[in-house]
């Protein structure tokens, strides 16, 4: 044996590519299927998702994903040469049916490069906004609507996935929901000049509570005690010097950008009014429906030549935001139908707030090729990072939040018009 | 990439649009 083992000459070939990847695939495979017996709950009592589908979801798991992004995203940066841009980007536009008459910025050179075309503007006036409750927030295919029954939500027919698992359960520590006022007893749409609010027993009309009240406004309050002690000096402060930004305070993009106080204040004041007195002062409402009210859902999928910046779907307030680092599954309707708890396994951003009905969440969820997501209101919000060596992975189902507090005193929270731009997707 | 919405509304919320439908920023989704 001794004299076999050293005489015997040693002989190296090339294993075919394919067993790795075979290889690769059992090993996740039997990783998952051993997970995926155990208990389906942390030790917080956090819900856990597992990865769980036929054997391509384990092929697709067992890839880097996020660093595959990564790479798509810096090709994509690079600056293309002057003369080629024209043919490249009409090639890509033939190919994903881009429209290229509606461009904001029509000279195709102006792009430097496919990360920059991919975030094109259009033109103002491309997209009518309906006069309807709810419009879509951006270009694609509504991949599934419909109404949450329980505290599930359904992916596509027969796949649901948990709806605290998507936007992130309260932490015990949670902010208490602020103080809620007292509404006259009827549903409120739409907020008329005479509507009154009986707050704490003290009529006030909108302007009142908006404090775009003139001299002349007939209605006054019945009594002289403050509506909430913060509130009317609020406002009249807020009209006339909107608050100085305190240090590390989210800066309110709007007045950042020069645009005078009393503008923002005019904006404010527009949702204020389309949101009605209800929902302009009732925060922290969370997810739980009012009697008469239910749950509903709906999904759109941005194709690759989609325009892929997006606007708000209605009148309402984003309270605080969510950031889940996940993966970045690719989400085609293939995928879609396949990959369970896609949406609460890939990289997303969960909005909170509120609109005229109650609560109100909008989650753009990132993919393989558009990892990065942009909100135009949050600079500090970065997605698709690469985790550092020795720092931990953030564990499936935690998040990062930031609330929007600062960014309207009269609303406490930022916000947005029906079909305002609130930002939108970037290649890698 | 895709964008969810999850929203309150009232019960008899109707929504505008099938499964599988083309929609641009902007178009109706649904109303009351």
């Amino acid at each position: 044996v001794a004299d076999a083992w050293r005489t015997t000459p040693t002989k190296w070939y090339p294993l075919p590519w394919f067993v790795g990847a075979c290889l690769l695939v059992f090993l996740q495979y039997r990783r998952n299927a051993r997970a995926s017996k155990d208990v389906e709950v942390d030790e917080d009592g956090e819900h856990v998702v597992r990865l769980r589908g036929p054997w391509q979801v384990h092929i697709l798991g067992a890839l880097p994903l996020r660093n595959m992004s990564r790479i798509w995203g810096y090709l994509n940066s690079l600056e293309l040469p002057v003369w080629f841009r024209p043919i490249g980007f009409r090639l890509y536009a033939w190919a994903f049916g881009c429209d290229l008459s509606e461009l904001a910025e029509p000279d195709l050179r102006s792009y430097p490069s496919l990360g920059a075309f991919f975030y094109r503007a259009l033109k103002p006036g491309a997209r009518p906004i309906a006069d309807a409750p709810l419009v879509s927030p951006a270009d694609g295919t509504v991949l599934h609507f419909g109404m949450v029954q329980g505290s599930r939500v359904e992916q596509v027919k027969g796949l649901t996935y948990s709806l605290d698992a998507l936007l992130g359960v309260e932490r015990p520590d949670g902010r208490a929901s602020t103080s809620r006022v007292a509404f006259p007893e009827r549903e409120l749409g739409a907020v008329s000049d005479e509507e009154f609010a009986n707050v704490n027993g003290i009529e006030y009309s909108l302007d009142q509570l908006l404090g775009t009240s003139s001299p002349s406004t007939p209605s006054t309050p019945t009594e002289t005690t403050p509506l909430r002690n913060d509130f009317p000096a609020d406002l009249e402060a807020y009209q006339r010097h909107p608050p100085p930004k305190r240090a590390g305070e989210r800066v309110d993009a709007s007045v950042a950008s020069g645009q005078p106080a009393s503008e923002t204040v005019a904006e404010h004041v527009t949702v204020a009014r389309e949101l009605g007195v209800r929902a302009a002062l009732d925060r922290g409402h969370g997810l739980r429906p009012r009697p008469g009210n239910a749950l509903f859902f709906t999904v759109v999928y941005l194709a690759p030549g989609d325009y892929h910046r997006f606007h708000s779907p209605a009148a309402w307030v984003v309270e605080k935001r969510r950031h889940f680092t996940g993966e970045l599954f690719s989400v085609s309707p293939y995928i879609a139908r396949r990959l369970e708890n896609l949406f609460v396994l890939n990289e997303r951003v969960a909005l909170l707030g509120r609109w005229r009905y109650g609560a109100f969440s909008m989650i753009p969820v990132g993919a393989t090729n558009v990892g990065s997501i942009k909100i135009n209101f949050d600079k500090e919000l970065r997605t698709n990072v690469r985790v550092r060596r020795g720092e931990g992975r953030q564990r499936p189902g935690t998040y990062e939040e930031a609330v929007y507090d600062g960014a309207s005193q009269l609303l406490h929270g930022q916000p947005l018009r029906q079909g305002q731009e609130m930002g939108g997707f970037c290649l890698g | 990439s895709t964008v969810v919405l999850v929203f309150e509304a009232p019960a008899s919320f109707e929504f505008a649009v099938r499964a599988g439908e083309k929609v641009r920023v902007g178009e109706r989704l649904g109303g009351v």
